[in-house]
C-alpha cells in the first residue's frame, strides 16, 4: 500500500458517501444517471468475485464488501426508493455500446485465458468508461448540481491517483499491469473536460453548465 | 508484466 492508492481509495469511498448522502437528503436522485450506477454494480461484482476466495487484507476485503453493498444500495435508490425523481428521459445512453465491445476486448486481451481472470479485465475495462451515461446526461441536461460535481471530481481522483500508485509500484516494487494502466489512462482523460469546468467554476462557486 | 497473480488492488 502507499500513500498514492490509499488517498485514491479514500477519494472513491468519499465520492461513494457524496453520492449517496445526497440522494438521502435531497431525497432526490435527479440528475444521477441510473445506468453508470448499474454500469459501477456490474464493474464491482464482476471484479470481486475473489471475495471468498483470495484473503489479501481486512482492509481489501472490508472496502470491497462496502463497495459492492453501496452500489446495489445506490441503484436499489435509483430505480425504486427514490424512482419518482429519476430522470430517465435524459439518461439515455445506450450502455449496450459499452458492454459489448468491452466484453469483447476483455475476451480477446487478458492476462490469463481464465474465468475470473476474463471477468477481472472486463471489470477493469467497463469501469474505464462506466461514466460515459453520467456525463452524456450532464451535457444533455446542460447542467450538474454542485453537490453532483463534487461526486465526479472525487470519482474522477481516485483513479488519477491510481495512475500516481502505478508509476509509484512500477519503481518501487517493479510492479506493473498494462491492462490497469491503459484502462485507468483512458478513465482518466475521459474527466479531463469535466475537470477543467469543476476547477474553472464550481470551485468558484459558479454551476457547471455544459453547452447543451 | 504482472507479478502477482492475485489482484492486491481495489
Amino acid at each position: 500500500m502507499n500513500i498514492f492508492r490509499l488517498v485514491g481509495d479514500m477519494s472513491h469511498l468519499l465520492a461513494i458517501i457524496i453520492l449517496l448522502m445526497k440522494m438521502w437528503k435531497s431525497r432526490s436522485v435527479a440528475g444521477i444517471s441510473g445506468k453508470s450506477q448499474i454500469l459501477f454494480a456490474i464493474v464491482f461484482t464482476t471484479r470481486y468475485l475473489d471475495l471468498f476466495t483470495s484473503f489479501v487484507s481486512i482492509y481489501n476485503t472490508s472496502m470491497k464488501v462496502f463497495f459492492i453493498g453501496t452500489s446495489y444500495v445506490t441503484v436499489y435508490f435509483i430505480y425504486q426508493h427514490f424512482k419518482p425523481t429519476y430522470d430517465s428521459n435524459h439518461d439515455t445512453f445506450r450502455v449496450e455500446f459499452l458492454i459489448v465491445p468491452v466484453g469483447g476486448l476483455a475476451f480477446l486481451v487478458n492476462h490469463e485465458f481464465s474465468l475470473l481472470e476474463i471477468l477481472w479485465t472486463f471489470s477493469i475495462y467497463l469501469e474505464s468508461v462506466a461514466i460515459l451515461p453520467q456525463l452524456f446526461m450532464v451535457s444533455k441536461t446542460g447542467e450538474a448540481e454542485s453537490i453532483t460535481s463534487h461526486y465526479l471530481f472525487a470519482l474522477g481522483s481516485y483513479r488519477a491517483l491510481y495512475l500516481l500508485n502505478w508509476i509509484y509500484r512500477y519503481y518501487f516494487e517493479g510492479f506493473f499491469d498494462l491492462i490497469a494502466v491503459v484502462a485507468g489512462c483512458v478513465q482518466t482523460i475521459l474527466y479531463c473536460d469535466f475537470f477543467y469546468l469543476y476547477i474553472t467554476k464550481v470551485l468558484k462557486g459558479k454551476k457547471i453548465s455544459l453547452p447543451a | 508484466e504482472k507479478t502477482e497473480d492475485t489482484h492486491d488492488e481495489l
